[in-house]
């Protein structure tokens, strides 16, 4: 142990252990964790070369190596929960992304939130059987998080009862999604809905892309890596352009909105019903702002307690960097950052579990405002994060810039939540119009609920300057 | 004469509250810039889109609030004094930093005036040394494990250089002593000068 490190260990005034328990949730929560990290740490399995090392193709071979030996692991340890799925997952991927990652959080979840009875008893075991890989195709090309300009149709031919997908121009390819280019044999396609000469918006369909045997596209398919990123070279993010693909009418997802045999449209009950999964992924990236923070300052305040560089008193021994003023002011609010976004992550967590259950009973009622809170927070912690995480990397002066501190990697994982799950310029104006429609709503005197209600107040109790 | 706020910028609650102000402050500007939009005859779609700023931080300020606000909250279920004083002083370090770094907005709403900033800066300077001896056990009480962290610089044991050297060593451009390109290029090029 270096000893500038074991100094700082005895200053502490609080137990730490303590202190992890609150982090985690509760003493049980930590002690689990840690089960389940051991099993990946002691696992013969999960030996692997530094990504750092390897080329993309190695990389993508690894995590798809990985991600396949994580499946059986998990089956072998039984593990379910998904939350400890998700512990079990940060562990054996790192700092890195997992080249199957869309499979289990968006490709499933939308099967189980959007099949009706039916589709769900086919596609849901193809699915968790991984005969099916599958991945979600929204944003394309030319188009990302306004929803409404997807270009993508499937057009309803009562004929045949098949829809057919078109990427009619080059801006209509789909652009993008992890797991689309290599990986995946079925994708979840966002497309327009044409039937009976009229256009009912966005819809879900499931459309094969390979051959589940040989795993070649299959005809109308042209489909591959969009190439080298900043960072997530684990993952084949890729393009899908469809050729008039024809599709059973039983491969658009009905759970909701329906087309019936002769092609009328039956409408979804509420236009609210995808905010869930939304409202759930960015509660999720609140918690990762929290993670990719808490990462950064541990390794850049531990390395500033160890590096000793010029002096303070001409003379003295070399200070330890976190003994300068300035180093402190970097660091020291970022820290302070990391453990407020891990109690908003652990409140919108809670939030979100609440009032899902009153979504199952039809009330929808607190969904608009966790809807406006979540794109908010997911906008003002990854934008804060992302600032935060390259003031740690600095901070570490040349060693930072070194693979080997991951700070490099931490930054380019991370900085994509500033812009994938809604363009956070995006999110910040959809909070602003939930926030003016409040305000409209207090000046005319409505009594508002929830963390807005401030607005009702601020009318009478502004804190004014008062001459002494 | 010095104006004084309602401010005390040593109670948690206080800067909550003008966190609070703050937001709804920047709200009712935003709302009065598309109010001025509409009142010169533009469109609704215009006036939102000419208040895009102002809209913007109005929601940025609404969230920094609610950080705020969650902060504060967490900290009254917390009752193990030693654990609440120090995550209190990050509290007030994360508010006063922020209210340092937006000072123009606060000072805008009149919830702040020029000596209280003064006073704002020699308190995060006194929070920051407070935090000084506890820097090392508050990062580990996030508890990472080298294998997850993966950092030669943040490892537990604090042992960064032979580490730093020891992976250097292993990169795979040093597999060999003498790369191939130096018999490929270097050695021909320097036989023919």
């Amino acid at each position: 142990m270096n000893p500038d490190i074991l100094n700082e260990r005895q200053k502490a005034t609080f137990d730490v252990e303590k202190l992890t328990n609150i982090l985690n949730g509760g003493p049980e929560k930590t002690k689990r964790r840690r089960e389940i990290e051991s099993m990946v740490l002691n696992d013969p399995d999960f030996k692997y070369e530094d990504p750092n090392f390897l080329s993309r193709s190695e990389r993508y071979d690894q995590a798809v190596r990985k991600s396949a030996q994580m499946i059986l692991k998990l089956r072998e340890y039984g593990i379910a929960d998904p939350e400890e799925i998700y512990c079990y997952k940060r562990m054996f991927r790192g700092n890195f992304q997992e080249a199957m990652g869309l499979h289990f959080v968006m490709f499933i979840p939308t099967l189980y939130g959007q099949c009706d009875p039916e589709q769900s008893k086919k596609w849901l075991p193809l699915a968790e059987s991984y005969q099916v890989l599958g991945t979600y195709a929204q944003t394309e090309l030319g188009h990302g998080t306004h929803l409404r300009g997807l270009e993508t149709t499937a057009t309803y031919d009562p004929n045949t009862r098949e829809f057919i997908l078109n990427s009619p121009t080059v801006s209509s390819i789909k652009w993008w999604p992890g797991g689309l280019g290599k990986t995946s044999n079925h994708a979840i396609v966002l497309a327009q809905l044409y039937t009976q000469g009229s256009c009912h918006g966005l819809h879900a369909f499931i459309v094969p892309i390979r051959d589940m045997n040989t795993h070649k596209p299959l005809p109308g398919i042209v489909v591959g890596d969009i190439g080298p990123k900043f960072g997530f070279n684990e993952v084949d993010n890729g393009f899908l352009k469809l050729d008039h693909v024809r599709i059973p009418r039983e491969n658009m997802l009905m759970k909701y909105a329906k087309v019936d045999p002769d092609g009328t449209y039956v409408k979804p009950p509420s236009a609210k019903l995808t905010y869930g999964t939304m409202v759930f992924i960015r509660s999720m990236i609140v918690g990762e702002s929290a993670r990719a923070l808490a990462k950064s300052s541990t390794i850049a305040i531990r390395y500033s307690v160890v590096r000793h560089q010029s002096e303070i008193r001409p003379g003295a021994p070399e200070p330890q960097i976190l003994d300068y003023q300035t180093q402190q002011y970097k660091l020291f609010p970022v820290l302070a950052m990391a453990y407020a976004f891990t109690f908003v992550g652990q409140y919108m967590n809670e939030t979100y579990h609440r009032i899902s259950g009153d979504i199952h009973q039809g009330d929808f009622s607190e969904l608009p405002e966790l809807h406006a809170l979540s794109a908010g927070l997911k906008a003002f912690t990854t934008w804060a994060a992302n600032s935060a995480i390259e003031v740690c990397r600095m901070s570490c002066g040349g060693h930072g810039y070194s693979r080997s501190s991951a700070l490099p990697d931490i930054y380019v994982e991370f900085t994509p939540t500033c812009t994938y799950e809604g363009e956070n310029t995006v999110m910040m104006l959809q909070t602003a119009r939930y926030l003016m429609k409040s305000y409209r709503q207090a000046r005319a005197g409505e009594q508002l609920h929830g963390i807005v209600s401030y607005l009702n107040e601020a009318e009478h109790q502004r804190i004014q300057p008062q001459l002494v | 004469t010095a104006r004084t706020t309602g401010l005390d910028i040593n109670d948690l609650s206080s800067l909550v509250e003008v966190y609070k102000l703050r937001a709804a402050t920047l709200v009712e500007l935003a709302a009065k810039s598309i109010q001025k939009e509409l009142q010169h005859n533009k469109r609704q779609e215009d006036a939102w889109n000419n208040s895009a700023i102002d809209l913007v931080r109005a929601s940025d300020a609404h969230c920094h609030y609610v950080v705020v606000k969650l902060f504060a909250d967490k900290l009254a279920g917390i009752d193990a004094a030693s654990i609440h004083l120090v995550l209190l002083t990050l509290a007030r370090l994360y508010a006063l930093h922020g209210i340092s770094n937006n000072s123009g907005d606060f000072l805008q709403a009149g919830l702040l005036n020029g000596s209280q900033l003064l006073e704002i800066t020699t308190r995060i300077k006194e929070l920051l040394s407070e935090l000084r001896p506890n820097a090392v056990a508050l990062v580990d009480a996030f508890d990472f494990h080298d294998r997850m962290l993966n950092s030669v610089l943040g490892r537990y044991d604090g042992n960064v250089y032979d580490h730093l050297f020891e992976w250097a060593r292993r990169s795979p451009l040093n597999s060999t002593e003498v790369h191939e390109s130096y018999h490929k290029y270097l050695e021909p090029l320097r036989s023919k000068l």
